[in-house]
């Protein structure tokens, strides 16, 4: 008869890999190894066949939240949501993506030209802007971002828009001086409209490794982050680094990116997330 | 930092002068916690492992340096020697063509930039006459984007309206031929490694603008998937070299060495910041002491 094999550590090892494999880092994969081992050792677990499920479970439980793949909304229009990350991450992209799927939603959307420095961003952007069908507020290329994110404020103000979404240019994480130019953009906001920004949503580039995690601590520092769009996860990159992050930083994944187009964007399901890791 | 963890191992296991076999395993296994930190792919850092295992066992012991400093000697020698040498001179068609260069990689990694950065290189380098091709026709505002990099550099970018892009780098030997450009940059779209359609579009402009040197741009701060991708773009269009981008942020860059051991093909440059002259030679030392950390 078969009780089911005993956890050996081959299976262990093979667990590790995919974990490391899915960029869930060394340190994470080990302590969830551990979680692994100790449930064996008080019988939680009693077979190999419920290896895997007891994994996955505990991993959908750290990346809920209690309000699940909900924006803030502010007290009272707009809501400004500052989309922040470093560089080519997908920001502009996302950025259009979101207008997109509160627009299905019958909200009134406007977009803030605050990158003004990298070759063409405003007109990016403002191509997107006019695929929605939106108002974009831009000044000229090297204008001061803080002041296009002020301007723009004042506009969604006095427009009585629903959201207004500030897109904002990569930087490294590294660059102090534009990590404090993107405090600025943040305060200028603030104060403009009370509590703005009420969302701040960094966008993680599902190929990118451990790095991401300094990405969003110092981004975290600089403008506070509310939440995650991790991008590009219609490649063969698992995204695993976001349940460091959640676990780290208790920022949670909001969106995910899944193509280049408009509609290419879902809210984050962790059940689904976490069985495609494994697969 | 790797060299102290590695100290306080070897104090630990008591290790006096000589590297007997059990030290070494205890030593290259934080090795391998710190290459796989360094995002460095876990198959790979497996068969390094291994490969420096043997290495180090069949080491003769120096006397000058500490057993964590022989350690290290080794795995960084090995590992400069798996990224390198790297020949960074480059070759130019000895007849009257135009030499193509064409730039490929995943979406967001670097490309644009990199095609105005490699312009001034080869301008300074090499005085040459390069000619920046916008074969980008997706992306909002890309064509937009390399024109304003190629007017800060007072060069031409060709583009042309309603064709595909491997008709427009086909067609762009003959303007630089009449234009009196010696050398041809290409910028193509990002795109998935996964998807058939567009990496066949990748080798249908191959056929049609034949180019010299095809450089997959890499971003430093990939983590494991590196291999998937620079496997699919180096066995759909055999690159010659890669370019390793946003290396001055803090990314440990483990993806350099990933890539250098799954295709064969060197890292030559590297982008090194958002403007134009942020662009150098690649160092596999150099690299190899920041993989490590
Ligand atoms: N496949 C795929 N591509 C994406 C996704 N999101 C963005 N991209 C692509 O990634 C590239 C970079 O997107 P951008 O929106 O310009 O990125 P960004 O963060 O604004 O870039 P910078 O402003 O230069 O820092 C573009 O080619 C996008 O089409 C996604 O979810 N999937
Ligand atoms: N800090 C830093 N930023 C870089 C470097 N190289 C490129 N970038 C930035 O990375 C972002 C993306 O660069 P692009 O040149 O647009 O990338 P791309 O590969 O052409 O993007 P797609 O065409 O959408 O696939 C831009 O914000 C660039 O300024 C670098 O070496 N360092
Ligand atoms: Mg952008
Ligand atoms: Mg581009």
């Amino acid at each position: 008869f078969t009780f089911g094999r005993k956890i050996d550590n081959e299976l262990l090892d093979k667990l590790e890999e995919i974990l490391i494999s899915a960029d869930v880092g060394v340190e994470t994969a080990s302590s969830l190894i551990e979680d692994i081992k100790k449930a064996y050792e008080s019988k939680t677990i009693t077979d190999t066949s419920q290896l895997l499920d007891y994994l996955k479970n505990s991993l959908k439980k750290k990346l809920a939240f209690d309000t699940p793949n909900m924006l803030n909304t502010a007290p009272s229009p707009p809501t400004v949501i500052l989309v922040v990350g470093v560089n080519g991450t997908g920001k502009t992209t996302s950025i259009a993506k979101i207008a997109n799927y509160l627009l299905e939603q019958d909200k009134k959307v406007m977009l803030a030209a605050s990158d003004t420095f990298r070759a063409a961003a405003i007109e990016q952007l403002t191509i997107w802007g006019q695929r929605l069908n939106i108002n974009i507020i831009a000044h000229k290329s090297g204008a001061d971002p803080a002041a296009v994110a002020f301007d723009a404020a004042d506009s969604a103000l006095a427009k009585k828009m629903d959201y207004l979404i500030v897109d904002t240019a990569g930087r490294l994480h590294t660059k102090v001086n534009l990590m404090k130019e993107l405090s600025k953009i943040s305060d200028v906001l603030g104060k403009k409209i009370p509590g703005a920004p009420h969302e701040v949503l960094i966008v993680l580039d599902a190929t990118t490794g451990q790095n991401a995690i300094a990405q969003a601590k110092t981004f975290k520092e600089a403008s506070k982050l509310t939440g995650i769009v991790l991008s590009k996860l219609d490649g063969t990159a698992k995204g695993g680094i976001v349940i460091a992050i959640k676990k780290c930083l208790d920022v949670p994944v909001k969106f995910i990116g899944i193509g280049e187009k408009m509609e290419d964007l879902e809210v984050f399901d962790p059940d689904k997330f976490i069985d495609a890791l494994f697969t | 930092s790797l060299s102290e963890r590695l100290q306080g191992i070897f104090r630990k296991l008591g290790a006096r002068g000589k590297l007997t076999e059990s030290n070494i395993t205890e030593g290259l296994r934080e090795v391998r916690v710190a290459l796989l930190e360094a995002d460095v792919n876990y198959k790979v850092v497996k068969d390094f492992i291994d490969k420096v295992t043997q290495r180090a066992v069949g080491q003769e012991v120096i006397r000058s340096i500490t057993p964590s400093q022989q350690i290290i000697k080794i795995v960084s020698d090995e590992l400069t020697a798996l990224m390198g040498p790297v020949d960074h001179s480059i070759a130019f068609n000895a007849n009257n063509a135009p030499t193509v260069f064409m730039m490929v990689g995943l979406q967001g990694s670097g490309k644009t930039t990199s095609c105005a950065k490699f312009a001034k290189y080869l301008m300074k380098k090499y005085n040459r006459r390069p000619l920046l091709v916008a074969a980008d026709i997706q992306r909002p505002a890309a064509i937009e984007q390399l024109k304003v990099l190629g007017k800060q550099l007072d060069i031409p970018v060709f583009t042309k309206a309603g064709l595909q892009p491997p008709q427009i780098c086909h067609e762009s030997v003959k303007f630089a031929e009449q234009n009196m450009r010696d050398t041809i940059i290409l910028d193509t779209a990002g795109r998935l490694h996964v998807n058939q359609e567009l990496m066949d579009e990748l080798r249908d402009i191959k056929r049609r603008a034949v180019p010299q040197h095809i450089f997959l741009v890499s971003d430093a701060m990939t983590g494991q998937d590196a291999v998937n991708s620079a496997k699919e773009f180096n066995s759909a269009m055999d690159i010659t070299g890669v370019i390793m981008t946003k290396l001055d942020g803090d990314a440990r860059g483990g993806a350099a060495m990933s890539i250098k051991a799954i295709t064969g093909k060197p890292i030559k440059f590297t982008g090194v910041g958002e403007k134009i002259e942020n662009f150098e030679e690649f160092h596999p030392d150099r690299m190899a002491s920041r993989i490590l950390g």
